[in-house]
C-alpha cells in the first residue's frame, strides 16, 4: 500500500525542493505518515526543516556500500513526518555508481524493504536538477512522479525531457510501471502574459494529469526555509500554505479515483 | 589573451542562463568578441538565443570521441557573438566520461587551440545545476568563474559548497589558477527582507569579490527567452537591460584594474 513519489524536473529552481517539503509536511498535518527523502546532494530538503546535513547521514553509503535505508531514517519536528536526510557526500554516487552495472536499480532494491514494513503512507523523493544517477534512480525506484513546473519558458522546455526520461525508464524494464502522476503549476504570478499562457499550454497537452491546484509566488514560500520552517508553520493562514493544502487534498483525492 | 570564464553555480534556477546569454550578448554590443558555449545538455542557452538543439552540433563528440570544438562554433543573430550550441546527447558525457581517468581536462585540452588562435576575447561557458563531470569540468577548463546567486536562502546555502568545490579543483591540480572573479547577486526583489540580508551578508563576507551592479526581478527578463531574444533586444530601455548593461561594463572595469 505504500507508494513512492518521486518530486522530479531537471530544470533548476523549478520548486522541487519547496513542493516536496510543503506537500510532506500538509500530508502529515492531516494524518498521513509520510518519509520525505532527500537525495539531492545540495541538502535543501534537509536545511529547509531545520535538520543539520551530516556525513554519513544520508543514502551514500548504503547505495555504494553498506548499511540498509531504514538506518538512516530521523524525525522531524511534525508529527507523521520522518527524513532521510542528506549530505554533500551524495555527489560521490554520480561517479561511485557509474561503474556499477545495475546502478539503475540499487536504490529500487534499498527502498524495498520500506515498502515491506508498511510503516509509512508515503516515501517522497526529493530529486537533485540533473539528468545523471541520482534522478534516474529516483525515477526507477518511484511508483509516480510528480513534475513542478515553473510557469516560465525555460520551465515549459524541459517538460518534453522529463516526459522523455520517464518513458526510456519504462521502456528500459528498469521500472516498467512507473506512471506520471501530475504535473504541478508553481511559482504562479498572473501578473505576466507568459504565466497564463504557459498555465494554458500544459492544460491543453497533458489535460487530467495537470493539478487544479496551482501555486502562486509568494514572498513567504521563498522565506519559510530560511527559518527551517515549512509553509504551514511559517505562514499557516496565507496563500502559499492555502495552496499547499489543497494539493495535498487534491493528491489524495486523486488517489482514492484511481 | 583570451579569457574563459564559467558562469557556475549547482544550485538549480539561480539565473546562470539568463546570465551567460545577457552578459554575452551585451558584451557584444559594446564590440567585444564573445563565444558562448552551452555545456547544460537542458540547453536553455541554444534556444534562449534562438538556436534549435541538434543532435551532433553540441560538445558532445569531441569530448567522448572525435573532432574538434572550432567545428561546432555557429554564429547567432548578434553580430560579435558566437555559439557552441548544446543537445540533450550531452547527458551522455556524465557516464562516457565518468569511466575516463583524465576526464577532468578534457574540456580544457579541447579549448585550448581556440585559445592560441585568439579568435575571441572571452569565452564565456553556461553549466548545467549539477556537480556532475560537465559542471566540474567547466571549471578545470576556466580561467574564471562568475557565480550568479540568487537572493534567496537555498541560493545563500550553495555558494559555500560551490566556493568549496573551486578550491578542491585548485588544489586538486586540474586547474591551479582558477579564481572565483566575482559573484552576482541575481532575482533581487526589494520588497523581500530575505534579499536586502542576502545582499548585505554577502557582500560582508565577500566583499571585492561582490559585483556592485545588481540584476533585478523583472517579468521582461522571464519572458525575453519564450522569444529567443536576449534582454537588450527584447526589452532595449528596461531595467533588466539597464543591469546586464552595467554588469558587462563592469566586467571590463575589473578586468582593466586587475
Ligand atoms: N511558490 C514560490 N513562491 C516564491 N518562492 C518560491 C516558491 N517556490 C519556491 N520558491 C523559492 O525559489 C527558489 C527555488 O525553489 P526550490 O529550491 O524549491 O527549487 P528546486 O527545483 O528544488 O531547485 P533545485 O533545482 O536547485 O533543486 C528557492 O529559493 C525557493 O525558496
Ligand atoms: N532577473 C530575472 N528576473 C526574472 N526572471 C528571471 C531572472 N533571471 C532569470 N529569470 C527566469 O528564472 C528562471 C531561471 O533562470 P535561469 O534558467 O537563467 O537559471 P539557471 O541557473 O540557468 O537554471 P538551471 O539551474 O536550470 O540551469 C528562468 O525561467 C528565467 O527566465
Ligand atoms: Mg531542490
Ligand atoms: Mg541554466
Amino acid at each position: 500500500r505504500m507508494r513512492t513519489v518521486a518530486i522530479s524536473n531537471q530544470k533548476g529552481g523549478v520548486g522541487k525542493t519547496t513542493t516536496a517539503m510543503n506537500l510532506s509536511a500538509c500530508l502529515a498535518a492531516q494524518g498521513t505518515r509520510v518519509l520525505l527523502i532527500d537525495l539531492d546532494p545540495q541538502a535543501n530538503a534537509t536545511s529547509g526543516l531545520d535538520i543539520e546535513p551530516q556525513p554519513g547521514l544520508s543514502l551514500y553509503s548504503p547505495l555504494t556500500s553498506h548499511g540498509r535505508a531504514d538506518q538512516m531514517i530521523r524525525p522531524t519536528r511534525l508529527p507523521n513526518l520522518s527524513i532521510i536526510p542528506s549530505h554533500m557526500e551524495l555527489a560521490g554516487c554520480e561517479i561511485d555508481l557509474a561503474r556499477e552495472n545495475n546502478h539503475l536499480t540499487k536504490l529500487r532494491d534499498l527502498l524495498a524493504p520500506l515498502k515491506n514494513a508498511a510503516t509509512f503512507d508515503y516515501v517522497i523523493l526529493d530529486t537533485p536538477p540533473s539528468l545523471g544517477i541520482l534522478m534516474t534512480s529516483a525515477l526507477a525506484a518511484a511508483d509516480e512522479i510528480l513534475i513542478p513546473l515553473q510557469c516560465e519558458y525555460f520551465g515549459l522546455e524541459g517538460l518534453a525531457k522529463i516526459v522523455h526520461i520517464v518513458e526510456q525508464i519504462r521502456s528500459s524494464g528498469a521500472n516498467p510501471n512507473v506512471q506520471i502522476e501530475g504535473i504541478l503549476m508553481t511559482m504562479y504570478d498572473p501578473r505576466t502574459n507568459l504565466a497564463r499562457q504557459v498555465v494554458s499550454d500544459v492544460a491543453r497537452h497533458f489535460e487530467e494529469t495537470v493539478y487544479k491546484t496551482i501555486i502562486p509566488r509568494t514572498i513567504r514560500l521563498g522565506e519559510a526555509p530560511s527559518f527551517g520552517l515549512s509553509i504551514i508553520e511559517h505562514e499557516p493562514k496565507g496563500r502559499g500554505a492555502d495552496a499547499y493544502r489543497a494539493l495535498a487534498s487534491e493528491f489524495l483525492q486523486r488517489r482514492q479515483k484511481a
